[in-house]
């Protein structure tokens, strides 16, 4: 699983990243510089082409507070209709299962269906509640995700969960298409003598004019 | 499809972090633009685990609130820039900065008509120094201002003020076109509007041949 991680991290360059001037200063990470956080990025066989990473995991210790903003094209992906159910009723969360290759959009009822499946196989490996688990999907346009890759690599995938900045790289890296970069940066500040960390990932190159709410 | 996961160890009430969440998301990942598609997918999903011992912040306006909003639209900012400056095809990252207009909403949307335009985009990649275009894209966002007012800057290179084109040196500006694309660094187009308090940026990057052949040969 470590090797899996590592190799997972250097499968694309990072991008540079331009942070605005402020308090804070840039650490290294990403999704897991912040306390609590694990992340993990593999090859689930669900891409076309290749055998880039393809799913990434990042989890919670805690039920972590959870916001989401989302497309506000009325043409919306199933998890995407998922994710947005889940937060209108619960204010926490424990983890977010992100694949590429297959952005599970246009694809009706039986996408849908995907994405319960999914975010319930992860639930019970993670033993926590369904409706603590997020999910993002990107790829095609049209295709479901390929399932049976997607489920029978969950058990290998939570095995390799890690806080390190490892783990962190490879979901970043995990999550990307077209991308020739991947996106992770993380921040740290100093708040009435407590240290506060942020960090993120994101990926994106085409289909780009995001108006979420 | 741009995806983003934010993580904060930050003790924050669920509702102000989610508004939180949105502001920092209007100021970034809603500014920026590649080529126009808004996608299906589009998703953030930003957890707060609470772990860092901090004070419990309940309201948008203490001090810690103020510093976790900064520090949330740092993060969000340099993510959503990174993901302009690695556009499909691109060889730069557009960076436009738009004052003086009547609030922050007003010149952000300025801001990212700017960026957005086709033709804009398409000048920066034939490293052509078009104020014009410029111009119109910031006088069809729909929101008014007087051109009489309008100002354009090119790096620190002034092409426009009072509404009024400047005999700028054009071979200066080709090459501060030249040299971004060929470092895959930065072109800044600075834009005022009037003597408002409102400032606003959107990313963008240049428009190649390449973004063509990229998605003519990449189903979706």
């Amino acid at each position: 699983a470590a090797s899996d991680v590592n190799e997972a991290s250097s499968y694309i360059p990072a991008a540079p990243i331009l942070l605005p001037d402020g308090v804070w200063k840039q650490i290294p990470g990403g999704v897991t510089a912040a306390k609590g956080f694990k992340a993990a990025g593999l090859y689930g066989g669900l891409r076309a082409k290749g055998e880039k990473p393809d799913l990434a995991l990042v989890t919670c210790d805690v039920d972590a507070n959870v916001a989401g903003a989302f497309t506000t094209n009325v043409v919306a992906a199933a998890p995407v209709v998922y994710c947005k159910n889940v937060l209108s009723s619960t204010k926490t969360a424990r983890a977010v299962l992100i694949n590429a290759g297959q952005a599970n959009a246009a694809t009706g009822d039986a996408g849908y269906q995907d994405v319960l499946e999914c975010a319930n196989a992860l639930a019970t490996i993670l033993q926590i509640r369904p409706e603590e688990v997020l999910i993002e999907s990107t790829g095609v346009i049209g295709h479901r995700i390929k399932k049976e890759a997607l489920l029978s690599s969950l058990p290998r995938l939570v095995n390799s969960l890690s806080p390190s900045i490892q783990g962190g790289d490879s979901a970043a890296v995990a999550i990307t298409t077209t991308d020739l970069v991947s996106k992770s940066v993380a921040i740290e500040y100093e708040v009435r003598g407590t240290s506060v960390r942020v960090g993120g990932m994101a990926k994106g190159s085409g289909m780009i004019h995001p108006n979420m709410a | 499809t741009m995806l983003g996961v934010i993580t904060t160890d930050a003790l924050v009430e669920s509702d102000v972090w989610r508004k939180m969440v949105q502001v920092a998301v209007s100021r970034s990942f809603n500014q920026i633009t590649v080529d126009g598609d808004t996608s299906t997918n589009d998703t953030v999903i930003a957890f707060a685990s609470g772990l860092s011992g901090s004070n419990w912040i309940t309201s948008m306006n203490s001090y810690e609130a103020l510093l976790l909003q900064t520090g949330l639209d740092a993060v969000m900012q340099g993510l959503a820039k990174s993901i302009a400056w690695d556009g499909e095809g691109a060889t730069c990252l557009i960076e436009v900065t738009v004052t003086g207009a009547e609030g922050e909403a007003e010149a952000g949307k300025i801001a990212r008509s700017v960026a957005a335009s086709s033709l804009v985009k398409a000048a920066v990649y034939g490293r052509d120094p078009n104020w014009g275009r410029i111009a119109a894209a910031a006088g069809y966002s729909g929101i008014s201002f007087d051109p009489n007012n309008l100002q354009i800057l090119l790096g620190d290179i002034m092409l426009m003020d009072g509404g009024q084109p400047l005999a700028f040196d054009r071979v200066a500006a080709s090459n501060y076109l030249i040299n971004a694309g060929e470092t895959h660094g930065t072109v800044e187009i600075k834009i005022t509007v009037g003597n408002g308090p409102g400032y606003g940026k959107a990313w963008g990057c240049d428009l190649s041949y390449d973004y063509v052949k990229i998605n003519a040969e990449y189903t979706t």
